[in-house]
């Protein structure tokens, strides 16, 4: 049986539901700072990252530690990746970001 | 209405419709929880904005300026997958949709568990009506860290942020009066206090001065805080405050009623039996009506009632309207600075205990009457002269309509 702390078991279906990757290694910060606008791609649709990390993701990750209260350290230090995988919202910040983009209206939505 | 950048940066009408869309409903909380809880972060927008937000509940071809929604993974059409549980917990377009990732625990604001449902709504709003992420502790619309304050509020540079946009909220105002409180301490001490109410049509603020902003949650309808007052849409309020008096009037039409503050309602009699409201001439003699603003005046003990160009005064202790008045407003009243003078037709004259003054207010503007320590400092005042109009947004801020669907 599965185990659970709650004596509701809510913990339990939290902990069913589909989990966002986290963000663990270089490609996913990469990943992570192009979604959301850390970097000059415009991640929106969410573009490809960089192709190898150098002097611009190191800014985008100082960047990324100021606005968070981090030390400015361009490095992806245990902190800042924390930072990355805590609950945000979806439109991008950041330097290339911005407000969220205009009257990008999904398409009709299907029927159930 | 267009920005700098490319494509308009905020709504143009000042009523916008949303709807919760029913394809996506959250499976969290019930349809009836989820509508509250974005009504109330509409509202909270509404507060500090010239916006009004109507909830669409009609036909679902109805068009609606926002639609919000529920979703997991690819959902409902969006160009933008969300993440399953974690990281990303909402997102919006800009004068466009919010959609909620139904993976995320979504809680209602009671809760101390799971995602504040309320402040992720009021931050995507916040996106909707055309506010970027803002990297500032305690602004609503940081990116990330939704903390489990059940008590969230915009706080002042949030509300910039948003008027800058929208524009400030301002007059007119129906009534605008310090309301007298006299208490006993545990010690035996009087003590006085007030509270700063605005009314405006069918509804009232309480105004914390001290906080430069309207308390939380107004405003709220005349029929809820003031029993056995009209509904809506007063001219005037005069409290009559001296040695040995205590009676606070409020005006509309060719009524008045006297209101009993200890009792929070007003009289049903008079001190003849007679029911209330009474017409104005009964106990003004000499006073006309509809008024448009009147205020008691400690030092001479009279009530000035305006009324179009007009000034009226009655001495309360001869009972009387006092000779050569009427006046003209703009000769009992004069300008310090012409042509800066409301000339008439007033909408409210608020004797303020906060500020140590009388303002004449009319429109989006207020006129500061010279007091006696203005005169102490420049002689050459008038008296009861009238210094430059200035902008009432920027001396009482955000005193805001909501929808009256809006209303508790």
């Amino acid at each position: 049986e599965k185990l659970f702390h709650r004596r509701d078991r809510s913990d339990l279906e939290v902990a069913a539901l589909p989990r966002a990757p986290p963000v663990a290694d270089l490609p996913s910060a990469q990943e992570f700072l192009s979604k959301y606008g850390w970097t000059r791609r415009s991640p929106w649709p969410a573009a490809p990252p960089p192709a190898a990390a150098g002097p611009a993701f190191a800014e985008a990750v100082r960047g990324f530690q100021r606005v968070n209260g981090l030390p400015a350290t361009g490095r992806l230090d245990e902190a800042t990746v924390a930072a990355m995988n805590g609950p945000r919202c979806g439109v991008p910040d950041g330097p290339a970001g911005g407000p969220a983009p205009a009257g990008a209206r999904p398409r009709a939505f299907p029927r159930r | 209405r267009r920005g700098a950048g490319p494509g308009p940066s905020a709504f143009s009408r000042r009523t916008l419709r949303w709807r919760l869309v029913g394809e996506g409903y959250s499976s969290q909380l019930s349809v009836d929880e989820q509508r509250a809880v974005l009504r109330s972060a509409f509202r909270m927008w509404s507060e500090v904005t010239p916006l009004q937000f109507q909830e669409e509940l009609g036909a679902r071809a109805a068009p609606v300026d926002v639609r919000l929604a529920f979703g997991r993974g690819r959902h409902l059409g969006c160009p933008r997958a969300f993440d399953g549980s974690g990281q990303e917990f909402a997102h919006a377009w800009r004068l466009g949709d919010v959609h909620f990732d139904d993976d995320e625990h979504f809680t209602s604001p009671s809760s101390d568990r799971g995602l504040n449902l309320l402040r992720v709504a009021v931050h995507e709003i916040g996106h909707v009506l055309g506010l970027p992420h803002i990297h500032r502790p305690g602004s609503i619309m940081r990116p990330n860290s939704v903390p489990r304050d059940p008590g969230f509020e915009l706080d002042p540079a949030d509300r910039k942020a948003i008027q800058k946009l929208y524009g400030s909220c301002t007059g007119p105002f129906d009534a605008v009066f310090d309301w007298i409180r006299t208490e006993r301490s545990p010690f035996g001490e009087r003590l006085v206090r007030f509270n700063t109410y605005f009314f405006r049509g069918g509804w009232y603020w309480l105004y914390e001065n001290q906080k430069n902003r309207t308390r939380y949650g107004d405003p709220i309808p005349v029929v809820t805080g003031w029993r056995g007052l009209p509904a809506r849409d007063l001219d005037a309020f005069v409290h009559v405050w001296s040695w040995g008096r205590d009676e606070r009037y409020f005006f509309k039409g060719d009524r008045y009623w006297r209101y009993d503050s200890d009792g929070d309602r007003t009289y049903a009699e008079d001190e003849r039996g007679r029911a209330y409201p009474r017409p104005i001439s009964e106990r003004f003699p000499g006073i006309p009506s509809p008024l448009d603003a009147a205020f008691y005046d400690r030092r001479s003990q009279w009530i000035y009632f305006f009324k179009g160009a007009l000034v009226f005064a009655f001495d309360v202790q001869e009972n009387r309207a006092v000779s050569p008045y009427p006046q003209r407003l703009a000769v009992a009243f004069p300008a310090v600075a012409p042509p800066s003078h409301p000339a008439g037709h007033l909408d409210a004259a608020y004797h303020s205990y906060a500020h140590g003054a009388v303002f004449l207010l009319k429109g989006s503007r207020y006129w500061r009457v010279v007091g006696d320590a203005d005169r102490r400092r420049d002689p050459a005042l008038p008296v009861n002269g009238l210094f430059p109009a200035e902008p009432v947004s920027e001396r009482w801020f955000d005193i805001c309509d909501v929808h009256p669907s809006a209303l508790n």
